[in-house]
């Protein structure tokens, strides 16, 4: 048990790093942040506290609970892909994560879904935001028909539209 | 493997049969104004998967039954107190209160097709009965929730940690979650 | 004591309900959604419970812990405006209020602020959405400056800009 | 009346003196990118206007002073683990860590210019001195708590209510909010 944890542990600890990077990467900054897993106990990890540190580009260390919403999301994101890689099941479903991030931002993670959707990881996204939706393979366009009092729903494969 | 679609029956906003379309895309998103059913169809996933209601906004699993207008129209009155009368507007209104009710549906389903690596095609239904129970079928063959779960299991998608379920205000807890949150969100991956 | 809080409760429910239909009404529904308080002990209302409701157009009455996310946004709204114009502070300041509404909501909200916005009832609005921010008088752009590792503001006056 | 302008000094990401600037506008609104510094501005509002640190994502009023880059720079080795070295970035890194940390502000403030309906203009600044503690001037003359927060209730600023100011994230807890909170809410403003 102690053995398995550890694997998982050590796995996402290696990754986290470069997909927080990947996700904060930018032309003044492309080296992007830092993110690391601290294991406060490590006799009985499965017992102990895990913590996990972000820090954006040029910020200094500081407590997660001080992070901006869109800071905080940015780190979040990475955190749920680092842990998805351990142990991947097929698709990942998202419900308005972009609620807090600015356009530059919701330009990293659009990129980040666009270049990792692949088989072995799907991505199912609920968005308002065209800068992120605009990039998917397939719309599902959810309307309310008034007259049945219901939800409905049609399918756009953007692919057809894109170039290859 | 990959979610290739979902099809509804009932389930809270969505009246009657819909099928959400995902084909061979890895990268599907689903959009649509305020209220519309998006969330909804995140919920309809999340059951057919085996969620416990708790985590679906709702208390019971007669809440994920659609539910249409009832013929009481709730009225607000000038000393703000709020009256309760028949709605003209439903069809089939001028019945009484309990043959109304009646209308609204009293089962509903989520079937999810599921494609492997192999290529293989599962079919994973997940039904409220009239009794207010899940039943559970894979490939139309009734099966135990046990079963069910191990089904899904096999396939990597491990329902318990729900990892892989990011609900609508949900994401940014993920980076402040204390110390012991994340060690079990591990712990049940490993 | 109970006669203030029966005094404040009667204002606010009385204009609850078409502060409400302001933020819902369109041109499909030009009446707009219904809202309502309802005190649950009218013998000792301030130890009552007092309960808030809010359906949107065409929606049957249900809990609002039903409402999709844009929906409790607006009926939260229509909430804090009438209450406070019971007993209206100056200044009202709002931090990221529209991270929950489409398009058509973030122009709902943006024309009762302009509506609304007047000596009195001066809004202060933090916003991502150029729907929302495009519609005021004056923004304040804040930025951040690395190579001094500071906050950074400036303030541009738009009504220059605006037709009057 | 009107917040005409409000001045930072060494609070939260502003490091030094900024003034944001309102003007005669009934309607501004703060733009800018994330983690650029907009919520700590409505911060800066909030405690201006003595709104306890706990509500500010502070558990100390320390934390609202201005803290730049530390010498200590965490590296994130191969092994994962982190280890503190030198910051060769920042000017004067050279110097040992407590000539370092002695260069962080000690004390900060706030300073809102508030104009009344007779266009009567009024300064009230909320200091947090070396000690760690608050100090608050009217029009540049030391007041107790109290009398300040009299001041802004004569301006019809009812700062325990608070209902006037919607933190990030909140808004929607306004809708969902259970029947004691809606009681307390309106007890509070009338
Ligand atoms: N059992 C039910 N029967 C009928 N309608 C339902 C049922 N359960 C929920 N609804 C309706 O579904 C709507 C909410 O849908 P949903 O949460 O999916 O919206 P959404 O598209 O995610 O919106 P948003 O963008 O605001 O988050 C509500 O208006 C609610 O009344
Ligand atoms: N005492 C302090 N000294 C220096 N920097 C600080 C201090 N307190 C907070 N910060 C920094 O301020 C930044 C957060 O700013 P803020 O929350 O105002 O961003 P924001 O503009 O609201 O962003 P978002 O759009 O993502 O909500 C964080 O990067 C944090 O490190
Ligand atoms: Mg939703
Ligand atoms: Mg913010």
């Amino acid at each position: 048990r102690l053995d398995l944890f550890q694997r998982a542990f050590n796995h996402i600890s290696e990754i986290i790093g470069s997909t927080y990077k990947d996700l904060t990467k930018s032309p003044q900054f492309p080296l992007g942040g830092q993110a690391y897993l601290d294991m406060e106990d490590s006799t009985e990890p499965y017992n102990a506290g895990l913590k996990y540190h972000a820090m954006p580009p040029l910020k200094r260390f500081r407590d997660m609970e001080h992070l901006s919403g869109g800071e905080k999301t940015i780190a979040a994101l990475a955190l749920l892909f680092a842990i998805h890689s351990y142990q991947p099941s097929p698709f990942f479903v998202l419900d308005e994560v972009d609620a807090a991030l600015d356009n530059v931002n919701v330009g990293r993670v659009a990129r980040y879904v666009r270049e990792h959707a692949s088989p072995g990881m799907q991505f199912i996204v609920i968005s308002l935001k065209a800068g992120l939706f605009q990039e998917s393979e397939t719309l599902v366009g959810v309307m309310r028909d008034q007259s049945n009092m219901s939800s409905r729903v049609v399918s756009l494969d953007l692919r057809k539209y894109q170039p290859s | 493997g990959k979610l290739v679609q979902l099809e509804v029956f009932n389930f809270k906003s969505y009246r009657g049969k819909h099928v959400l379309l995902f084909g061979d895309s890895y990268f599907t998103s689903i959009i649509g104004p305020n209220g519309s059913g998006k969330s909804n169809s995140m919920d309809a996933i999340s059951f057919v998967l085996g969620v416990k209601s708790a985590h679906l906004r709702s208390t019971h699993l007669r809440d994920l039954i659609y539910r249409g207008r009832v013929i009481k129209n709730n009225t607000i009155n000038a000393d703000g107190t709020v009256t309760e009368t028949n709605d003209g507007a439903d069809a089939g209104s001028q019945e009484n209160g309990s043959q109304r009710r009646d209308r609204d549906p009293q089962h509903a389903y989520v079937k999810a097709i599921f494609e492997d690596d192999a290529e293989q095609k599962h079919e994973w239904q997940r039904s409220i009965t009239s009794a207010g129970q899940s039943e559970y079928r894979i490939n139309n063959r009734t099966v135990t929730q046990k079963a069910y779960n191990d089904a899904l299991e096999e396939q990597s998608i491990l329902v318990k940690a729900r990892n892989f379920l990011v609900f609508q205000g949900d994401v940014e807890a993920v980076a402040t979650q204390g110390a012991k949150d994340l060690t079990r969100m591990i712990e049940q991956i490993s």
